[in-house]
């Protein structure tokens, strides 16, 4: 974008390759300055909060200048100086739940063209039975060249493949090309600038909003899938058609006075929603919680359509009222379990869970977030998991996702919205059908190293468990895997072999497009489980965890929490070349862009010049 | 409640938080020559929120310019003006403009309050409307000076000393507490402070967001940076 009608946007492109899961994007976009005088000229693109940027550059007048990632305190000394006086602005800030955008701005010469290209990478996460490929546009006005291109690969065989957009009219809709074989999707998009435009002579467009493409893979049955590719293999595992294990969970509600109004009434919808769906083999109990800790009755209860009932009418009359006391309310859950264990209360093969769902911080009992999570974890010793529920933006994220992994669970931030129930839901629904716990994924240690993590608590139907690692033998014919867990009614146990895939053979008319997908995926899954292990571990482990990220994410060029990738922009007409900055946000940093309050602390994620005009001075008093 | 500084002509700011007792009278403005005054009342949320913080802020504003004789007194509740021995009221409900020999009004329905004083002063006040049921906060002002430039080089205040200008330097960048947000020192008045990048709200154009400007943050209570300390501008009455 620019000074509208003193700039043309010559193309839009999204480039989306898949290959097994993992999704690598470029965005180009080529516009040219009509105007005789230099211009700013803006790019500003959304991609998902899940992926990583791996690569940026700028075209203007012949000269490329590509971004280099760095260690982020290292980045911090270029702008130093930029900070100093004052100046500030984000190139990466949080754009709605799923997203976030990177923005640039550059002076472009006058009649010159530049052209911007951003490369992101991601693992498609499978949750409830799909993969989800997002792409948002929103390009000011038409565009001689738009297109949306995506190649989806997977040596499994696709199952389904849907694709739709929040914008695809009637007219739109049939410039989906969709061409979809055993093992290849290939979908595209491209409007006309004519058929982009909101009415024959218009100069608004009707594209703006989400490109979404829905998928799955042929399950691929006992074992999974093993992909073994230039000397890194990749293993993704959701066997089909296992019967679900039974499960004993308790709910422990906050019903603090922070919760009063709507938040209060969509947990209160959301529970009788939850409570509805219980599989009537499953126990269930209800703790609700301000600064004291009430629960509805003192033992789980079967999930038999008169308790159900029963609980619906209990939680018609959840009030909000008084303080927080979470570390009581979680407690008391867990005693309540172990006893009922204890008293042989609970099936044998079934796993306990506590759901907690709060929206404040802990004011009343305990109150150090860090003695609750030693209190929790030394109850729990590892026998039960724990899910939390962050509802809103006054919650401490980062404490309730410590505690979860800490209890085998994990934690989920519940917006403040009008589908705020739609997501307790969602998230109740991903974790609430176990098909396996202590799930194994063995291979020969003197075959493989720097493996992923290869156990894992549960494995929960509608999503998919993979692991990757570096084959010692670049040569091996077959890798011995075996697969072990705790189902309903046996063991889980399975063995075999696999070998590496021949590509051309798979796809023989593409050329080699495939490249080092699969030890970039394994890249990515080290350093997310990485990151994770930098904040829930020993000190040790999380100083190493830290160290090792970092060095993987300067390896191979992704920008991390750790990194922050540096672009130097041409020198201004001043003589000034302030160098740009993209950070990756952590879930804090976007929880507290959004919750806005007043005097908490900037991230400096880029310091340029922001203010071209001059104000007369404000001196000013307000509330927080 | 959040003070903040800004100082365009070097694109940067200021900003320090000042807390105390709810029922606390602070000095905002005080020129002696002129005779202007603007103190102002902080009160508390209704009760303790979930996070423990006590929450203050400016709920009325007592206003006084001896020389014109006006008298206002700005409250979440009600607007009224005293001059010439008679009472004017307004309220935030409704839009009014107020036209006098001395002073002008403009009251924008639920949302601002424009105060033009003749030859010396001219301030806005924002309203912000809470929800009446919340449970923690309640409706509270704020006070933004848009042109401070007649007033007297004597004046003073917590906001009044800064109408002039003030020096300061800022280096010594470095990480802070958290990674992304660097402290770093600053000398003003003689003294060696360490401030904190941060950024609060500038709610003049959007009300119920605010803008956020980016500040270099001093910390307890604007220690250093104010003369003397907050105490020193606490006073027992409005006016």
């Amino acid at each position: 974008s620019a000074n509208e009608g003193k700039v043309e946007v010559h193309s839009v492109t999204v480039d989306c390759k898949v290959t097994s899961r993992f999704a690598h994007t470029v965005m180009t976009s080529r516009a040219l300055n009509k105007a005789n005088s230099s211009q700013e000229i803006f790019f500003e693109v959304e991609l998902p909060k899940t992926a990583f940027i791996t690569n940026f550059s700028m075209e203007i007048e012949g000269q490329v200048y590509v971004g280099e990632v760095k260690e982020k305190e290292k980045a911090k000394k270029q702008y130093e100086k930029a900070v100093s006086s004052g100046q500030t602005a984000g190139l990466v800030k949080v754009s709605g739940r799923k997203m976030e955008k990177f923005s640039v701005s550059v002076n472009v010469a006058a009649k010159s063209n530049v052209t911007f290209v951003l490369t992101y990478e991601e693992l498609l996460q499978r949750k409830l039975g799909q993969y989800e490929i997002l792409t948002r546009v929103k390009p000011k006005t038409p565009v001689n060249e738009f297109q949306i291109v995506a190649d989806i690969y997977e040596p499994q065989g696709i199952a389904f493949i849907d694709v739709h957009a929040t914008f695809l009219s009637n007219d739109l809709l049939p410039l989906v090309e969709k061409t979809v074989t055993e093992k290849k999707a290939h979908i595209s998009f491209s409007p006309t600038m004519e058929q982009q435009r909101t009415c024959p002579s218009c100069d608004g467009t009707l594209i703006d909003g989400d490109f979404i493409i829905k998928y799955d893979v042929n399950r691929a049955k006992n074992l999974g899938d093993i992909q073994i590719v230039n000397g890194y293999f990749v293993h993704f595992f959701a066997p089909p058609d296992l019967p679900r294990v039974p499960k004993n969970v308790v709910f422990v509600i906050d019903r603090s006075g922070s919760m009063s109004g709507k938040k209060i009434a969509q947990t209160r919808e959301a529970l009788l929603e939850i409570l509805k769906d219980l599989h009537e083999e499953d126990f269930f109990a209800l703790i609700e919680f301000d600064h004291m800790v009430s629960p509805w009755r003192q033992s789980l209860s079967k999930a038999t359509k008169d308790n159900v009932a029963e609980a619906m009418k209990h939680v018609h009359k959840l009030r909000d009222m008084g303080a927080t006391n979470i570390n009581d309310a979680v407690l008391r859950a867990v005693s309540m379990l172990v006893k009922d264990r204890q008293a042989k209360r609970l099936p044998d093969r079934s796993v306990d869970m506590i759901i907690l769902l709060t929206d404040g911080m802990p004011n009343s009992g305990e109150s150090n977030l860090g003695k609750i999570q030693e209190n929790v974890q030394s109850a729990i010793g590892g026998n039960m998991s724990l899910f939390c529920l962050g509802f809103g933006n006054d919650v401490d994220y980062s404490f309730l996702d410590v505690m979860s992994k800490q209890n085998k669970g994990l934690a989920r931030r519940i917006y403040e919205a009008s589908d705020a129930t739609m997501q307790l839901q969602g998230f109740y629904e991903e974790v609430s059908s176990p098909l396996l716990s202590e799930v194994d994924l063995r291979y020969p240690d003197n075959a493989v190293e720097f493996l992923t993590t290869n156990h894992f608590s549960q494995l929960f139907n509608g999503s998919e468990i993979v692991v990757a690692g570096r084959l010692t033998d670049n040569d091996l014919d077959n890798l011995l895997v075996e697969v072990f867990g705790q189902g309903f009614e046996d063991d889980f146990k399975v063995q075999g072999q696999a070998s590496a895939s021949n590509w051309d053979v798979i796809y023989p008319d593409e050329e080699y497009i495939f490249g080092d997908f699969t030890e970039r995926l394994w890249a990515y899954l080290t350093i997310q489980q990485l990151l994770e292990k930098s904040k829930s571990g020993s000190p040790d482990e999380k100083v190493n965890a830290t160290a090792k990220a970092l060095e993987m994410s300067l390896q191979y060029s992704f920008v991390t929490p750790l990194t922050s990738m540096v672009v130097t922009k041409p020198e201004t007409e001043d003589g000034t070349d302030s160098p740009l900055i993209a950070d990756k946000l952590t879930e804090e940093q976007r929880q507290q862009a959004e919750r806005g309050q007043a005097h908490q602390l900037a991230s400096p994620a880029l310091y340029t010049r922001t203010h071209a005009y001059q104000s007369p001075p404000t001196y000013f008093v307000d509330g927080d | 409640p959040h003070f903040m500084i800004e100082l365009p002509d070097r694109g940067d700011a200021l900003c320090f938080n000042i807390n105390d007792k709810p029922g606390t009278i602070f000095t905002l403005v005080r020129d002696p020559e002129s005779g202007i005054l603007v103190n102002g009342q902080i009160i508390g949320d209704k009760k303790i929120p979930p996070d423990g913080k006590i929450n203050t802020y400016f709920w009325r504003f007592g206003i006084i310019h001896q020389t014109l004789g006006v008298r206002l007194e700005v409250s979440t509740r009600e607007i009224s003006v005293f001059q010439d021995g008679k009472r004017v009221k307004l309220l935030w409900s409704d839009t009014a403009s107020l036209k006098g020999p001395n002073v002008d009004l403009l009251v924008t329905k639920d949302r601002s309050l424009t105060v033009t004083l003749k030859d010396s002063v001219k301030f806005v006040i924002l309203l912000h409307k809470v929800w009446e049921k919340h449970p923690y906060h309640r409706d509270y002002l704020g006070f933004y000076t848009l042109d401070s430039h007649l007033l007297s080089p004597s004046v003073h205040g917590l906001l009044g000393q800064f109408y002039h200008g003030i020096e300061y330097e800022v280096t010594d960048l470095r990480p802070g507490e958290v990674p992304e947000k660097p402290d770093a020192t600053m000398y003003v008045k003689g003294q060696e402070l360490n401030v904190t990048r941060g950024w609060q709200r500038d709610f003049r154009r959007d009300v119920k967001n605010g803008e956020n400007v980016p500040c270099w943050f001093i910390h307890s209570n604007g220690t250093g940076l104010i003369d003397g300390d907050e105490t020193d501008y606490i006073v027992s009455g409005l006016f």
